[in-house]
């Protein structure tokens, strides 16, 4: 990526504080995605050491990939395909390679961006140009390919996780998922738990559900649930109309330009028969009515990309392409293949009325270019999945964001920027949004952390990085939602904004063991084969002891109230910032319970010294079902922060 | 017919293996072939869970879920790009 490593702090100037081994680092981050391609210059192993004496992996061939592709920095690279096969039937090898090759560009980006090496002169057809590097620009890097055209598989996913897991990896990333199940039917889940308890840590994307509330996919404890924000820079695109008016929208179309003149303007919907025209899915505009016009089309549906290659199919020479509801006003920039630019739901709104209204309509199209310093950011993006967790209401989830809007990083050469058949151009370097990419941005920090931290555990890593998360901009007022326009909450961002450069001293962490997991599954009340299938072990909850998932030692805390009373939650906190007395601070929106915390004051004498301490949140009043408040725990000696987000919700 | 089928990951409690077998891969193919005649070992799996995927009918999978050793058997489930 190009500005992520700049907007997250992690410039020339506190290189010191990732003091990873010479140039190269022995961290293994492992990705299953859709592959690699091995040729982009993010997996140059220049300067890079021998291959870690740790490593067990291996380079798998297949079709046009070699085990001579791998390299010091790619170390490995393995495929998965039986599970998909068995239900799909055999891969078509003319659209997609039987190998670790990625023919469809999403596992190169990701796995770039968590620890890609540094490319000088990257850009996207000349946008955002600069530098590109991944998060842990000197770990390595092994490619699980498990996703196909037709879908990832829960059996090739499996095996993927059981071979990165013999192979040694340190990290997983996974920017994938599927629906919402118990964790015993859920294998990502599973995978995860076996992978957690070698002290693997393990990443997961939030989802693209949003904003609607509880869409989180990937809610285990023991996974890092990352969700989106959007970056300080933009593309931004004019869409001019003939009544005068200018909106700004964005774009990454880069070709020829639109005559320096007004065009006729068009709404999709009345140019199509289709009841659902204004979408402009493929083949329902008639090219009669679009023809040297530009076409205004409704976002939804399919790609957005798509839609401005059936408008030019149709004869369209240029695109508006405006958010609904579902959307607001978060900007997601494209490669479209005509001029095009994507405006907000106020805008777009607007901009429907003239073109349905005006008699005459007329609107012009006016490339920017890339800007940066936008303000504020990050704001979360409203397609990152929302909490509160459904399946266990009782951890809030996601954990934190990353950035995830308009990210730029390797890309295939087997597919255009778009991803379409008809797209084909080919670039080194693609921007593309998701909780896809703001998954990756935490593994490869979480990767840098384990290069500082060699001895911290998944969950130690994890408590860093959401603990010093930001809450609020450098003003102190609250991120924002893009989706509402309003502060976020914590249902919303988690702990927070990720923010690497404090997390590697975050004073106190909130670890775990494989053993407070089994007490969290027992608290479920899973039966004894479903925390089995799990844990893959025969465990037996202790009949004389009190399971909570409230005392699961998690670094933030969901509180669901289901009457008036008192609820109680206890944390145990581990010293790793050395002696210090930490003092506490509560905030919360409501006055309607009370949050006390017992002791107020931990006095450490030594580091990796534990202190517990018990929340208790007094509800003396009620509200309707549905209600939600949020507050926050904050833990400080003066020198560090140790920050929890809380969220109240009344059920 | 194999449209009938479908892929189900079976999990299996790994202590419980006869001791007439040396390997578990062994231990999963002979329960396996105690329900089907026709039915393969997708994969076996040894650190992710204990256990293999392979392709059943939906009687197939009732049927295994009572033999000795099985915990359970998950249909298979298909995740997506995010």
């Amino acid at each position: 990526t190009t500005r992520t490593p700049l907007f997250l702090g992690l410039d020339e100037h506190t290189a010191d504080l990732f003091p990873e081994a010479g140039s190269y680092s022995d961290v293994v981050v492992g990705v299953l995605d859709t592959g690699v391609w091995p040729e982009s210059k993010s997996y140059s192993d220049e300067g890079f050491g021998p291959i870690p004496s740790s490593w067990k992996g291996g380079c798998e061939a297949g079709t046009n990939f070699t085990a001579s592709l791998c390299n010091r920095k790619l170390i490995g690279a393995r495929f998965f395909a039986r599970g998909y096969e068995s239900t799909m039937g055999p891969i078509d090898e003319s659209k997609e390679s039987r190998s670790p090759r990625d023919d469809d560009g999403h596992g190169t980006h990701t796995s770039s961006t968590a620890a890609g090496s540094v490319v000088e002169g990257a850009s996207l057809l000349g946008y955002a140009s600069g530098t590109a590097r991944g998060m842990a620009p000197r770990a390595r890097v092994a490619v699980y390919k498990v996703c196909w055209l037709g879908g990832c598989f829960s059996s090739d996913i499996l095996a993927a996780i059981d071979k990165a897991i013999a192979d040694n990896v340190n990290v997983l990333s996974m920017s994938l998922g599927g629906g919402m199940s118990d964790y015993y039917r859920d294998g990502v889940a599973i995978g995860a738990f076996a992978a957690m308890e070698r002290g693997i840590l393990v990443s997961c994307s939030a989802g693209n559900a949003g904003p609607s509330s509880s869409s989180l996919s990937n809610v285990a404890p023991w996974i890092t649930t990352v969700g989106a924000g959007t970056l300080d820079r933009d593309f931004p695109a004019l869409a001019i109309l003939g009544n005068g008016k200018n909106f700004t929208g964005v774009s990454l179309f880069k070709g020829e330009a639109l005559p320096d003149k007004l065009l006729p303007f068009i709404y999709a919907g009345n140019a199509s028969n289709a009841t659902n025209g204004n979408l402009c899915m493929t083949g329902t505009l008639i090219p009669e009515k679009v023809k040297g016009k530009i076409v205004m089309c409704d976002r939804g549906i399919n790609a957005r990309v798509q839609k401005g290659d059936v408008v030019k199919a149709a004869g369209g020479v240029g695109m508006i392409l405006a958010n609904t509801a579902a959307n607001g006003e978060e900007l997601v920039a494209d490669a479209h293949l005509l001029p095009a630019t994507t405006v907000g739901e106020k805008a777009g709104d607007i901009i429907r009325h003239y073109v349905t209204t005006d008699p005459n309509p007329t609107a012009s199209i006016s490339i920017l270019g890339t800007v940066v310093g936008v303000k504020p950011s990050p704001v979360v993006a409203a397609f990152s999945s929302r909490g509160p967790n459904s399946i266990t209401p009782n951890i809030l989830k996601p954990d934190l964001i990353a950035p995830g809007v308009n990210i730029l990083a390797a890309w295939t050469g087997a597919a255009g920027p778009t991803g379409l058949a008809s797209d084909s151009r080919r670039v080194e370097f693609n921007i593309i949004s998701g909780t896809s990419m703001s998954c990756p941005h935490v593994s490869g920090l979480a990767a840098l952390l384990k290069s500082v931290h060699p001895e911290w555990s998944p969950a130690a890593i994890r408590s860093a990085l959401m603990t010093t998360a930001y809450k609020t901009y450098k003003d102190g007022k609250p991120l924002l939602d893009i989706a509402t326009g309003k502060p976020s909450t914590p249902f919303d961002h988690g702990a927070g904004h990720v923010s690497p450069t404090t997390a590697t001293n975050p004073g106190l962490i909130y670890d775990l063991t494989t053993e407070d997991y089994l007490g969290f599954l027992c608290a479920l009340n899973y039966t004894s084969p479903q925390i089995r299938s799990v844990s893959r072990r025969n465990y037996t909850c202790d009949p004389s002891k009190s399971y909570s998932v409230a005392d699961l030692n998690y670094p933030s805390f969901a509180v669901n109230v289901d009457g008036v009373g008192a609820y109680k939650y206890t944390r145990t906190v581990t010293s790793v910032g050395g002696a210090g007395t930490y003092s506490v601070k509560v905030t919360s929106e409501t006055t309607g319970v009370k949050i006390s915390v017992e002791p107020a004051v931990l006095n450490f004498k030594e580091a990796n010294e534990k202190k517990s301490y018990t929340v208790t949140f007094t509800v003396d009043s009620s509200k309707p079902s549905g209600s939600n408040s949020f507050g926050s725990i904050e833990w400080s000696d003066g020198k560090h922060v140790v920050g929890s987000p809380v969220a109240i919700s009344w059920t | 017919s194999s449209s009938d089928q479908g892929t189900y990951i079976v999990h299996m409690a790994k202590s419980q293996m006869p001791s007439s077998f040396d390997l578990h891969s062994n231990w999963y193919d002979s329960s396996l072939r105690s329900i089907s005649d026709s039915a393969e070992l997708l994969y076996t799996y040894e650190n992710a869970i204990h256990g293999f995927s392979t392709r059943l009918t939906q009687e197939e999978a009732d049927s295994l879920m009572t033999q000795p050793g099985v915990i359970s058997v998950l249909p298979e489930h298909r995740y997506e790009l995010h």
